[in-house]
Parts: structure tokens; C-alpha cells; sequence
């Protein structure tokens, strides 16, 4: 089903992107 | 009006929303008093935001003149943070207008404030719990709140 392969995909993005900002070093000092 | 801005206003109210703030926070025009986003931002980062600074965000009813004041205190002390504790210019990210805000509650201009809010959360030493709740977001706010970052990381320089 092309939708749910979309929508698996479109999950992937989101918890790629959040995971990455996760992993970022905070912007804030100390 | 310019569809994209009210859809990451919509988005940005229902991240709002997770804070629990005492204040309403179900309307653009709730958020034109700005004493929900104050209560956002003193749980952000209440040394920052603090106790002393939430209470000069007044409780101001229809009178607009002071809504406008909250909402430029609410602005000032984010933009400050900003360059203070983040060490980052927004100087290439256009502010929001506030009077519209308080004027003509416009979604186009509360939508940037909020875009500014959301990137105090996901910057501050606290990030990672703020992030977590966004990930527990609908996917199609997800999306709005990811571009929203995204736009904001583009613009911002150390």
C-alpha cells in the first residue's frame, strides 16, 4: 500500500530529525 | 492570507498546549494577552523567565495597550535570551509584529512568536524533555514544528 509506505517514511523523517536534535549539543553555555 | 503561516500558527497553539499553562491557550486570541506564552517560557527556563518577570506580564483583559506591552516584554526578554544564553543572532529571522498580535490577533505574526518560543524550548538545557513531547505530537504538527525549527536553524548564526 503506497499510503502506509508514505506514512512509514514520513515517520522516519520526523524521528530522524528529532533524534539529531537530540544529539545536539545545547546551545546554551556550560 | 498566507495559508502555510496560519497552519504553523494552528501547529505551534497545539504544541502550546502541552505546557499545561494556566492561562487559555485554545484560541489566537487567548495568546494575544501573552499569558500563556510567559507561563511556557518560565518553564522553559524559569532562571531566565523568572518568577519576578512572569508576574510584570499583567493580567490585561480587552485593554489592548497593555496586551501590546506584555507582548513586547514577552519579545524583548526572547530576543535577549537569544543573544544572551544561546549566543545566536536572530537578526536574519524577521520579528513578529506584535501590535498586529494585539490588535488584529494576527496568526501571521503570533505564529513567528511562537516559532521564537519553540526555539527557546528546543535549545535550552532542558531540550531533551521538550523534544521528547514533541515527538508524542500528531504526525501533521510534527511536520509543522520540524519546518519551523528547520526555518529558524537557517537563520540564526553564532
Amino acid at each position: 500500500d503506497p499510503n502506509m509506505k508514505g506514512a512509514a517514511a514520513n515517520e522516519g523523517v520526523l524521528a530522524n530529525f528529532f533524534n539529531s536534535l537530540l544529539s545536539k549539543k545545547t546551545g546554551a553555555p556550560g | 492570507m498566507d495559508l502555510n503561516k496560519t497552519v504553523l500558527c494552528e501547529s505551534l497553539i497545539i504544541w502550546l498546549q502541552t505546557f499545561n499553562a494556566a492561562a487559555p491557550c485554545k484560541t489566537v486570541e487567548d495568546l494575544t494577552t501573552g499569558a500563556a506564552m510567559a507561563q511556557a517560557l518560565h518553564q522553559i527556563d524559569p532562571s531566565w523567565f523568572s518568577d519576578s518577570w512572569l508576574t510584570r506580564i499583567k493580567d490585561v483583559g480587552d485593554n489592548l495597550r497593555l496586551k501590546v506591552n506584555n507582548l513586547k516584554k514577552i519579545l524583548q526578554m526572547i530576543v535577549d535570551y537569544y543573544n544572551e544564553v544561546l549566543n545566536q543572532q536572530m537578526s536574519g529571522f524577521p520579528l513578529p509584529d506584535v501590535v498586529r498580535v494585539a490588535e488584529l490577533s494576527d496568526p501571521v505574526e503570533l505564529g513567528r512568536l511562537l516559532q521564537l518560543i519553540l526555539g527557546c524550548a528546543v535549545k535550552c538545557e532542558r531540550k531533551q524533555e521538550y523534544i521528547q513531547i514533541i515527538m508524542t505530537l500528531e504526525e501533521s504538527v510534527q511536520h509543522v514544528v520540524m519546518t519551523a525549527i528547520q526555518e529558524l536553524m537557517s537563520k540564526e548564526s553564532m
